[in-house]
């Protein structure tokens, strides 16, 4: 142990314990935690070459060996707690991504949040078997967060009651989509649906694009890798070009719009409600925020502990450089950051759970809550967490570029967050939009409730403190 | 009917009302340019875009807001617990409210809840706090819990010895598996037997 290091934990004035188990939330979360893990570290399945030191094919290569692997481990050890396959998933992944992450995070959540009783029981048992690989395929070349823009088509034919896809132009090409390229079978298309010679706006549509047995593209398909990036390098991000590609109309997902055999549209309750797998990532990146964050100042605050580095006073020996002001300005709000990211993270999960809950039941009154809020954090987070992350770096001086401070990787698997799910200026201006009309809707004398009821209050409470 | 609250720079409670009247005001301030703009016969669409900075400076405001109204109330709920754990978090949650106000002056200044004088009294303040978590900075990035094999950094390993990692590390470059480099009898050679 490095005595410098030593040192410093033996001045602290807490025991980090008592804090970890509030993070976690109680000792027996932190206990069931550091189990899982030492699955994963002991575990002779997952240990490998440096990323850092393959080329991209073989660090897919080595990505989809340690995915495949982590899918049969969580069978083998029966973890089907969604925390704790989030643990388990975390710890195997490091601080790089995998092929099969948007399988897990959106597809299968988008089919059990937007399938019907009869869709779900067909397709969710392949999802969990894994027979069928899915991913989302949402973004196209020429649009991206505004969703409205999108240009692919799916035109139901009553007579063969199908539908059939489209790409009609170069910029409507699927462009983006994790494990599109070369991993996934299956992709939930977003597309504008037109029936009865009416467009009904996007709608969400489970396409078959690899055959299930031989992998190879199907007809009308065409799909492939779309090049290296800056991050993500393990992951096979793709594009898919769809020409005249017919699914039945069961492969529509209809638990809240739907169209019949006829080709009569229904519409559903609330348009927002097919963003709903969005709302859920944006939900949840808050939290990603958060340990990105916490990582990056747990490398560059152990490292400030330990460099050595020019002199406070002259003659004497070198200081650590937690001890320079202008470091512990850099790092500290960052790591007070981190801390209310990490909180409100939990904030927002269970915000979104709770609200989803109602929605499930019918009750879709704070479904624009949710939407603004979800979308707001989630640029916040974001945006800061991305600018800690290279200040981080930057405090660690020229040993930070290196691909083994682990923090240019941290934060190139970071900054994706700024664009996906919704590019972050244009977040902000949805969450404006609600501000804008809740401030009306208080102006007119209307009770608010959630976060915006602050906006109900009289303005004249608060005075500044006199020196 | 309310006395007029003043806010306390060390006082957490105080601090989150100050951040909701900033947001109130930035909120108030862009409906009520949008609404301007809209008497000046201009379209709702040009008006939200011309607009569009006051209102993501609203946003931000309002999410500043709701973050640190969060973390507040989560200190709060471990105020019954340890008294040390309660004390740094403390701390923490009001370095970032203190560094919130001093990087968002301008707001706070408009929305006449500070004054200058006050804002140099915030910086000698947030000199202080960070004095304060000089000493507990290792053991609060110890509290997150990551284990080596999950940072993967030679710079931030638990037990220090950053220089002896990174220099097995660099041992391992697939530069390094043969000592002269297969260019060098490619390339270089051919170019010095011409020079």
């Amino acid at each position: 142990m490095n005595p410098d290091i030593s040192r410093e934990r033996e001045n602290a004035s807490f025991n980090p314990e008592i804090l970890t188990n509030i993070l976690d939330g109680g000792a027996e979360k932190t206990r069931r935690r550091r189990e899982i893990e030492s699955l994963v570290i002991g575990d002779p399945d997952f240990q490998h070459e440096d990323l850092n030191f393959l080329s991209r094919s073989e660090r897919y290569d080595a990505a989809v060996r340690k995915s495949a692997q982590m899918i049969l481990k969580l069978r083998e050890y029966g973890i089907s707690d969604p925390e704790e396959i989030y643990s388990y998933k975390s710890i195997v992944k490091g601080v790089y991504q995998e092929p099969f992450g948007v399988h897990f995070v959106m597809f299968i959540p988008t089919l059990n949040s937007q399938c019907t009783a009869e869709q779900h029981k067909k397709w969710i048992p392949l999802a969990e078997s894994f027979r069928m690989l899915g991913t989302y395929a949402q973004t196209e070349l020429g649009h991206g967060t505004h969703i409205r823009g999108l240009e692919t088509t799916a035109t139901y034919d009553p007579s063969t009651q199908e539908f059939v896809l489209n790409s009609p132009t170069i910029s409507s090409i699927k462009w983006w989509p994790g494990g599109l390229g070369k991993t996934s079978n299956h992709a939930i298309v977003l597309a504008q649906l037109y029936t009865q010679g009416k467009c009904h706006g996007l709608h969400a549509f489970i396409t078959p694009i690899r055959c299930m047995k031989t992998h190879m593209p199907l007809p009308g398909v065409v799909v492939g890798d779309i090049g290296p990036k800056f991050g993500f390098d393990e992951v096979d991000n793709g594009y898919l070009k769809l020409e005249n590609v017919r699914i039945p109309r069961e492969n529509m997902l209809m638990k809240y719009a739907k169209v019949e055999p006829d080709g009569t549209y229904v519409k559903p309750p609330s348009d927002k409600l097919t963003y709903g797998t969005m709302v859920f990532i944006r939900s949840m990146i808050v939290g990603e925020s958060a340990r990105a964050l916490s990582k990056s100042c747990t490398i560059a605050i152990r490292y400030s502990a330990v460099r050595h580095q020019s002199e406070l006073r002259p003659g004497e020996p070198e200081p650590q450089i937690l001890d320079y002001q202008a470091q512990q300005y850099k790092l500290f709000p960052l790591l007070a950051t981190a801390y209310a990211f990490h909180f409100v993270g939990q904030y927002m999960s269970k915000t979104y759970h709770r609200i989803s809950g109602y929605i499930n039941q019918g009750d879709f009154s704070e479904l624009p809550e949710l939407h603004a809020l979800s979308a707001g954090l989630k640029a916040f987070t974001t945006w800061v967490a991305n600018a800690g992350i290279e200040l981080c770096r930057m405090s660690c001086g020229g040993h930070g570029y290196s691909r083994c401070s682990s923090l240019p990787d941290i934060y190139v698997t970071f900054t994706p967050t700024c664009t996906y799910e919704g590019e972050n200026t244009v977040m902000m201006l949805q969450t404006a939009r609600y501000l804008v009309k809740s401030y009306k809707q208080a102006r007119a004398g209307q009770q608010l409730t959630g976060t915006v009821s602050y906006l109900n209050e009289p303005q004249s409470r608060i005075q500044p403190l006199s020196v | 009917s309310s006395q007029p609250t003043v806010v306390n720079i060390n006082d957490l409670a105080s601090l989150v009302e100050a951040y909701k009247f900033r947001a109130s005001k930035l909120v108030e301030m862009a409906s009520k340019n949008l609404q301007a703009e809209l008497q000046h016969s201009k379209s709702n669409e040009d008006a939200w875009n011309n607009n569009s900075i006051d209102l993501v400076r609203a946003s931000d405001a309002h999410c500043h807001y709701v973050f640190f109204k969060t973390y507040s109330d989560k200190i709060m709920c471990v105020k019954h617990g340890d008294t040390a754990v309660h004390s740094v978090l403390s701390t923490l949650a009001l370095l970032y409210a203190l560094h919130g106000v001093a990087l968002n002056s301008g707001d706070f200044l408009q929305a006449g809840l500070f004054t200058v004088p006050q804002l140099a009294q915030i910086s000698q303040r947030l000199k202080g706090l960070l004095s304060e978590l000089r000493p507990n900075a290792v053991a609060l990035v110890d509290a997150f819990d990551y284990r080596d094999e999950m940072l993967n950094s030679a710079l931030g390993r638990y037990d220090g010895n950053v220089y002896e990692h990174m220099f097995e590390w660099a041992k391992r470059s697939p530069l390094n598996h043969t000592e002269v480099h297969e260019s060098h009898h490619k390339y270089l050679k051919p170019l010095q037997s011409k020079l």
